[in-house]
């Protein structure tokens, strides 16, 4: 499996804060949580009405969706087997070749 | 030698710099391939001219591909741009057209160092692989060390953030080489493009204040037929506009520093798709992606050359 299968577990979740309180608490979650942002490109350029993607690792997956419920915020799972995808992204022959 | 190479797969950074040397050498009268400098890994920073050579000097556009490591189909689609220049020169009056008239000078990796690391080692690393001196973080984003609105909105000063800035403007040597090469031509390059991933957009200044650029009615327009060229392959639907009001004010882009620096008509795309891959976005994919891509960027090259000043 490509990169030591460490993105085993993993996902991406897209988000729609729609307040300043519901920026404010993701804010807050990631002076705990450090997760890659795939877009906007940080936690800074996160606003109210903003799109945002993120990766979130399988260790911390219970704990962000724990959160962001409670902050009231939707979310859906753009990408539930972010090690599968990768998996995907090239065909076998190009795989092998890797 | 078009043929043997697979523009449909990503390829490591070795692939892709044995193909440009190989390019180099099989099409000379098109092609010409030159170092603008080193990575900080001491990679060298590869740039292919293309265009029918000429004693005089020609107007010019840039392209760059691979700022961002993990944004893939960024270096696909500068290849297959070069591929497809090549093999339609003879046979594409407008293609012939266009390198006859100019040169596209072509960076397919500009970050070369995060582009190797994304492929070895972490799939979605984003920034250079610079050392940062008091933490045990590595890299800078590539785009937001540029010498224009530094640090500001959206960058951050802390190394191990994604999208820090660097300690100062063009810490980075593989933007301090981009940003000498662009300010030793710029009398020379007309447009500057740059290609990133995922959203599908098409941007142009400012990044970094809501404000309308001198010359938007003749950006503007071009941006248009560029997305509706692009729409009109595969019915792929692009945004376009400045890229504070289409995305959100940021500190200054590498296509903010052209445009500040003297080249009239600076872009960015944004390629496929919008999430449902992301940075992902598979191999079956590449060739639409990069076929409509290549009609935008025609589309802007003939518009810039014919209606703007």
């Amino acid at each position: 499996l490509l990169y030591n299968n460490r993105y085993d577990g993993d996902q991406v979740i897209r988000l729609l804060p729609k307040t300043e309180q519901q920026v404010d608490a993701l804010k807050s979650f990631h002076e705990l949580v450090k997760v890659d942002f795939w877009q906007p490109s940080s936690i800074l350029s996160v606003k109210p009405g903003v799109l945002v993607d993120i990766h979130v690792p399988r260790n911390w997956s219970e704990k962000i969706f724990q959160s962001l419920l409670q902050a009231g915020i939707d979310f859906k799972i753009l990408v539930p087997d972010l090690q599968g995808l990768i998996e995907m992204q090239s065909g076998s022959r190009a795989r092998i070749r890797r | 030698s078009t043929h043997l190479y697979s523009y449909e797969v990503y390829h490591s950074l070795e692939e892709i710099q044995s193909w440009m040397h190989h390019m180099n050498r099989s099409h000379s009268q098109l092609l010409y391939l030159f170092s603008i400098g080193k990575s900080f890994e001491e990679r060298p920073l590869f740039v292919l001219q293309l265009g029918k050579r000429s004693k005089h000097l020609k107007k010019a556009v840039w392209i760059d591909c691979g700022i961002h490591a993990r944004e893939w189909i960024g270096p696909a689609f500068c290849q297959w741009f070069v591929k497809e220049a090549l093999q339609t020169y003879h046979s594409d009056p407008s293609m012939r057209r266009l390198l006859k008239q100019l040169y596209f000078y072509i960076m397919p990796v500009f970050n070369v160092d995060g582009y190797h690391y994304s492929w070895t080692t972490d799939r979605f690393w984003r920034k250079t692989r610079s050392n940062s001196t008091n933490f045990n973080c590595h890299g800078v984003d590539a785009n937001r060390n540029w010498k224009v609105k530094w640090s500001g909105e959206g960058a951050s000063l802390h190394p191990c953030a994604d999208t820090y800035c660097g300690p100062v403007p063009e810490s980075e040597p593989e933007v301090k080489a981009v940003a000498r090469f662009l300010h030793k031509h710029k009398k020379q390059i007309k447009a500057y493009i740059s290609f990133h991933a995922y959203s599908q957009m098409l941007l142009y200044p400012y990044s970094y204040k809501d404000a309308i650029i001198p010359n938007f009615k003749c950006v503007e327009s071009a941006a248009f037929k560029a997305v509706n060229a692009l729409y009109s392959v595969y019915g792929i639907k692009y945004k376009h506009g400045p890229a504070s009001s289409i995305l959100y004010v940021t500190s200054g882009s590498s296509m903010d520093w052209a445009y500040k620096h003297g080249i009239p008509y600076a872009f960015a795309f944004e390629l496929r798709d919008t999430g449902y891959y992301g940075f992902l976005l598979p191999e079956s994919l590449i060739k639409p992606t990069c076929t409509e891509t290549t009609l935008a960027v025609k589309n802007i090259t003939n518009h810039i050359l014919k209606k703007c000043p």
